[in-house]
């Protein structure tokens, strides 16, 4: 994946059946972002695998001060593409060790 | 702990902590 300068990653271990997933969010290269983000540490949320998109998450982290609307694509890319490499190991990875 | 801070927004719950030294990059 690009990178975004955002990381995003699992805060729990996948069992691979949960429809939501937690995940963890936080600034690795703050130079990447337009906008100035508050020192926001890393950001834990939950995320409906089939109900949400990266994009409302995106737009509720903007919504709840923590990044400035500019920055609402790049963190929503973050996202995104740490969900596709999850479905992609649900995927690929469960079923063959099930 | 103390330096845990929880947000709410739209019906979602926000929980803000302390980026662990070891998972920044190195700049």
């Amino acid at each position: 994946a690009e990178d975004t300068g955002v990381r995003v990653e699992l805060a729990e271990e996948d069992d691979g059946r949960k429809s939501s997933i937690a995940l963890r969010l936080w600034v690795e290269d703050a130079k990447k972002l337009k906008g100035k983000s508050k020192d926001n540490g890393a950001i834990e949320f939950t995320f409906e695998l089939e109900k949400e998109t990266p994009d409302d998450v995106a737009q509720e982290m903007v919504d709840a001060g923590f990044f400035h609307e500019s920055d609402v694509k790049i963190i929503a890319k973050s996202i995104r593409d740490r969900v596709a490499l999850i479905q992609w190991r649900r995927e690929r990875i469960w079923p063959m060790l099930h | 702990n103390s330096f845990t801070q929880v947000v709410h927004s739209a019906g979602r719950r926000f929980i803000v902590s302390p980026v662990p030294e070891s998972r920044l990059r190195e700049q």
